[in-house]
């Protein structure tokens, strides 16, 4: 099963 | 006071076309650099940057930073109004709740004002390190399109790999299965036509086609399109917009549970 990542957890907020 | 006067209207007009159906509302932030916006989609997933440099404007007038909070399908309303060879100019005053686009035509025969009220948008922004990146790889945008559109038939996902022998776009579906390498090649007519493949690790990721598939909606901006890719990492997806700045796409990889 796949399971889509988001921003954050790449980004920091500024 | 702000006041940016666009001679290639047009790439504006390409710029909203290229990001509407991507995000609802954003900040469009202007300084002494340039016009920019930075926006995510409703669920986080994907993330479009845009500049527009202050020296692509034939007058870029920009007395203190200012945000302006647009509904992006409204003001490509508006932009689409403009004819394709206006000169777009964009108008704000300070503390104003609207901003205006002024179009005229080329013979100046035509003048014309749309004003439109701005939006209060609680948008936090991102901060994007530098990266380096494991596989570059530039195409034709067309092509990169093209990819996307035929692999959305098969199924919802792409999976993007760079070897030494090329970049490989899969996907599996219920009725099947596709698979499509495009190999590096640089002896064309036009560079522009090339693909070239930069590598320094092999990469493989995964990505939703739905997202791809908004993000070749900038095709008409550039024809080529650079896509960066490195193990647990966004990719990034970048047009170049002809000598004022980019359009670049974010999207977070999919991942197996």
């Amino acid at each position: 099963k796949q399971k889509q990542q988001v921003l954050s957890r790449f980004f920091a907020p500024k | 006071m702000l006041e940016l006067r666009l001679v290639q209207g047009s790439l504006l007009k390409k710029v909203l076309e290229s990001i509407k159906e991507l995000v609802n509302d954003a900040n469009f932030d202007c300084s002494s650099t340039g016009f920019s916006l930075q926006a995510m989609d409703s669920s986080h997933v994907a993330l479009v940057a845009l500049l527009l440099r202050s020296e692509g404007f034939e007058h870029y007038r920009c007395d203190r930073n200012l945000s302006m909070g647009m509904n992006l399908n409204n003001m490509a309303k508006m932009l689409k109004c403009a004819g394709n060879d206006d000169i777009i100019t964009i108008k704000a005053d300070d503390g104003s709740d609207t901003v205006t686009f002024m179009f005229e035509s080329p013979t100046q025969d035509k003048i014309s004002d749309f004003e439109m009220k701005l939006m209060d948008i609680d948008s936090e922004h991102l901060g994007i390190p530098e990266a380096e990146y494991d596989a570059i790889v530039r195409m034709p945008s067309a092509e990169f399109a093209r990819i996307c559109k035929d692999l959305s038939s098969i199924g919802d996902t792409v999976v993007i790999s760079v070897t030494k022998e090329g970049v490989k776009f899969s996907t599996k579906g219920d009725i099947g299965a596709a698979n499509i390498v495009c190999r590096q090649n640089t002896t064309v007519d036009k560079p522009d036509d090339a693909t070239v493949i930069e590598m320094k690790e092999p990469v493989s990721l995964q990505f939703a086609l739905r997202y791809t598939n908004f993000f070749t909606k900038a095709t008409p901006l550039s024809s080529t399109v650079t896509i960066s890719l490195s193990n647990e990492l966004p990719v990034v997806v970048e047009y170049k917009i002809a000598e004022m700045g980019y359009v670049r796409f974010y999207l977070a990889p999919k991942i197996e549970e």
